[in-house]
């Protein structure tokens, strides 16, 4: 996604090898129609697909997924991390692994919102390692509903996530595709 | 609001005399529809008023929010309830005291984000106790910046928030004002 990709390489900054701050657009400020745009586009994406819901994780995968989740005229869920006040017992949940801090966390969706059957988006704004990912997918198959695909906002190319997600047969789309942070520059994958 | 209010009558459940659960389309599954329209009526009500950024708190002030600061064209921001990943030093924070968890904990937004005489709408969920609310004028004032005003979607009236933000002089615009939830059931503040 051009206007995306544009946006990376204007207002990203490149922190290291391996990280990219996008907290001007994303991931703190978010740029709402910058984010309409983005999830106009995963909407255009999947239209055909007979999505029933999408599902994210809070909190930066909620922007990038509220117009997405409009347009495709469906609920918007978002996997909690942390139990709400409101939360109960009734919830699928997974393990989500974390490389950076060498811990494993818990992740939650209440049963009330996913049906056996739906046919579930997973939307998130970054794809890295994708132990996110993956816990979303993990809390779709339990409660009996199909992974109809993965949106992706940023992928991180040169991270095993998609390649792991792809071997496991499921769609990823990434509207950004990084193959690179080397030399504090951003290079993207060549589009064939 | 109307329909704000239908939905939390039709959708919501009490789960006590000070606690109503609106899981359904607001805090873990989101009515981007709903959602887009408590934007919009945001937006409508603070158009005359400059806002320059639109200040809110993860994660269920984000749908809420969204829509707002797109019809207002203004950035959103969202702050931060623990240090993310890219998030730096560079920040204003304030303490936020929980009632329920009899706890401190800081908020925080970068520096970044928040410009000396920035005119910030300042929008959350919920209006309890106020402590988030505060925290987030605390931020915006120790920015220099100006809160024109709080938008809450759902006012709970019997608890002291709104009196004490409207008595420390700042405006409050509650989309559903919510008197009592004894006896099981919502009853609204009578509208003038
Ligand atoms: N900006 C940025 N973020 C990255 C990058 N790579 C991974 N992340 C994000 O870092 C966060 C922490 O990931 P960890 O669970 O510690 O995962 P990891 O060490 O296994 O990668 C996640 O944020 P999150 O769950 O989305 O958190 P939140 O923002 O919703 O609070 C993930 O999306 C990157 O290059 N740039
Ligand atoms: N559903 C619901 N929530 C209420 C009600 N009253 C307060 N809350 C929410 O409860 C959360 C916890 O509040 P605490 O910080 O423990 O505050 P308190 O005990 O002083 O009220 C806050 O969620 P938050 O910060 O918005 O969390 P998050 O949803 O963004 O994760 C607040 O908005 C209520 O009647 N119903």
């Amino acid at each position: 996604m051009e206007r995306l990709k544009q946006a990376i390489v204007e207002r990203g900054i490149v922190l290291s090898e391996h990280v990219l701050k996008v907290d001007t657009f994303l991931n703190h400020q978010i740029d709402t129609g910058l984010m309409a745009a983005v999830g106009e586009e995963f909407a255009r994406i999947f239209q055909q697909d007979g999505i029933t819901k999408v599902l994210t994780i809070e909190s930066s995968g909620i922007a990038p997924s509220f117009m997405a989740a409009s347009k495709l005229e469906v609920p918007l869920v978002f996997a909690r991390k942390r139990k709400s006040l409101t939360m109960d017992e009734h919830v699928y949940a997974s393990r989500v692994y974390s490389f950076t801090k060498r811990t494993e966390s818990e992740i939650a969706v209440s049963k009330d919102f996913l049906a056996s059957g739906d046919r579930v988006l997973i939307l998130d704004d970054f794809l890295a390692n994708g132990q996110a990912a993956k816990g979303l997918i993990e809390i779709v198959e339990k409660a009996e509903a199909v992974v109809a695909g993965v949106g992706i906002v940023i992928e991180k190319s040169f991270q095993p996530g998609r390649e792991q997600l792809i071997n496991s047969g499921y769609r990823v789309e990434s509207l950004a595709r990084v193959a690179s942070l080397e030399n504090g520059r951003v290079t993207f994958v060549e589009s064939e």
